[in-house]
């Protein structure tokens, strides 16, 4: 049931995990 | 208006959240640094994440994330993910301050218990307990850990990330250290709010940022 160490790259988050937002 | 759009429920809603680095400079003036910080921006909706996806970066013994969540209530559950900004300017001297500052509001007049838990490799190596009591301000009950100070192992662990001479490296480190933070209705055990924190580094010039994502199970 879990990733289990798993790199979190790889587990299944939204592509917006990875995107850092820009500055207001 | 803000429910479905940042952290809280019915019942409570987080205002601010602030790491920061302080010291005082001559004629009273204080330069801060702000670690990261969550304020009350412009209203937007929230993704989900699986909680399963995160189950494994948190205590999963009694009382972690996995029971927690599956007592509820599921609306409570949220993941934030920070890029934290350690372009400190102010010195690392002695008499630095470093602490943590947190609001909440809510509706009704509660005492609650915050828990915050460092983890590291998802096992819980410090644990800080805050108790806070309401005060009622335009309505609405406010709850307000000012200035909490940050915990030592906490502090060495900012200053030793520093000293990694690549980002990368930071967010390696950073990979494997989360912190959760449990409110609760002390009187009635209630789960309040719980959220679970992520980092990385912020590679942008102009501070900390974050997302905000409710966990869900789907």
């Amino acid at each position: 049931e879990r990733p289990d160490q798993v790199p979190m790259r790889k587990r299944q988050l939204p592509a917006s995990f990875w995107e850092e937002p820009r500055p207001v | 208006v803000w429910q479905g759009c940042s952290i809280g429920t019915a019942k409570l809603h987080l205002l601010e959240f602030s790491a920061f680095m302080e010291q005082q400079g001559e004629t009273n003036t204080y330069n801060r640094h702000l670690f990261v910080h969550i304020s009350q921006g412009s209203p937007t909706a929230l993704e989900s994440v699986d909680v399963r996806q995160i189950y494994d970066k948190f205590p999963e013994k009694k009382g972690g994330l996995k029971d927690l969540y599956e007592r509820g209530p599921p609306g409570a559950f949220f993941l934030v993910k920070f890029w934290a900004d350690l372009n400190t300017g102010v010195p690392d001297e002695p008499g630095v301050f470093y602490g943590v500052t947190s609001q909440y509001e809510g509706p009704e007049n509660m005492t609650i218990t915050c828990s915050s838990k460092v983890c590291s490799f998802g096992k819980q190596v410090v644990e800080k307990v805050e108790t806070e009591y309401a005060r009622f301000e335009n309505g609405r009950f406010m709850y307000r850990m000012h200035r909490s100070p940050m915990c030592e192992y906490l502090i060495n662990f900012i200053h030793k990330l520093k000293q990694l001479p690549e980002k990368y490296m930071m967010n390696s480190v950073l990979e494997n250290f989360t912190i959760l933070q449990v409110v609760t209705n002390r009187d009635t055990q209630e789960l309040l709010l719980c959220v679970a924190y992520v980092f990385e580094i912020s590679t942008s010039e102009r501070g900390t940022q974050y997302h905000i994502y409710r966990l869900v199970k789907e």
